[in-house]
């Protein structure tokens, strides 16, 4: 495996850029949420602010565990409850100039990690996939 | 980066082990299925028999795409559809003694692949972050 610099390329190089991202607001309902989810396909999605500042993320796991009830998902919780009260705040950031290791790092246990700057403005989003394609290209010269 | 034989190293040494693997049956119903991924916080699963043969893939998004109406989620058809009518059924699949650079190839565009016999008996799973931290454990002696 000869990797050269490529680990300590910028993470920058590397990230879904904010535009292709698909995300939703802080004040959207769960209902709203679950009808992205569904409609893009992904499984988790960012949660920005009106000022685009990154608050954390939300997942189709998350939605479905807080509708669960007793003896049956309760769906007209749905628009009771708020993208807020649910999402997942405890989350890695990376910022652009950061080398890829330090992503890679946070790969393992992470999906994807949100990419901001030094205002916390959301940047886009360093995937798994990505990752996995450059190193696959490294190994097999 | 040197890792010497690590990617020649077997598919078998890294799997998740069936007995640990979250599945559903191939008669269940898309409501049971939802419950499963609910309750266990995974995105996607296998889909087995009742002989513990492979048949395909069930996920939230698979899910939440066929009760998607035009207005609304049509939550009401949870438990008219059946796994059978909506899994994925290609997908890629592992033998145990296969190179782990096999395993890399198919993991930039899946999250996690099943590993079966040469009869199609379910082995268990590679996942991306077993993959993840091997590598990342190469690259940082
Ligand atoms: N429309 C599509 N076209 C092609 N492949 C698709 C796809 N949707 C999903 N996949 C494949 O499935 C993987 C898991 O998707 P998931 O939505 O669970 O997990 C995704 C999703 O939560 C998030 N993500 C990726 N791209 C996104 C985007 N443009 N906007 C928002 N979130 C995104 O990052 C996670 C990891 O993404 P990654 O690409 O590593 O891994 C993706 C990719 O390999
Ligand atoms: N209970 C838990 N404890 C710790 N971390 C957790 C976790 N649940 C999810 N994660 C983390 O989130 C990632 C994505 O999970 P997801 O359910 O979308 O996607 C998972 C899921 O669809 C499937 N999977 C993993 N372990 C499984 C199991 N024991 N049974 C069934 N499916 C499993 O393989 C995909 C990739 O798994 P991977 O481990 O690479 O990646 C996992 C892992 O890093």
């Amino acid at each position: 495996l000869q990797a050269g610099n490529f680990l300590q390329s910028s993470v920058g190089n590397f990230i879904i850029p904010s535009e292709r991202v698909a995300h939703v607001q802080i004040g959207n309902n769960l209902e709203h949420a679950l009808l992205v989810l569904t409609k893009t396909g992904y499984t988790a999605i960012p949660v920005l602010d009106a000022k685009y500042q990154l608050h954390g993320l939300i997942s189709s796991p998350l939605i479905l565990d807080n509708i669960m009830g007793m003896e049956r998902i309760e769906f007209e919780n749905l628009s009771k409850l708020c993208v807020e009260d649910v999402m997942n705040q405890e989350i890695p950031t990376l910022h652009a100039n950061d080398p890829l290791v330090d992503g890679l790092k946070l790969l393992i246990n992470h999906p994807f990690v949100c990419t901001v700057d030094e205002n916390k403005y959301f940047k886009g989003i360093l995937t798994r996939r990505v990752v996995l394609k450059q190193l696959n290209a490294y190994i097999q010269p």
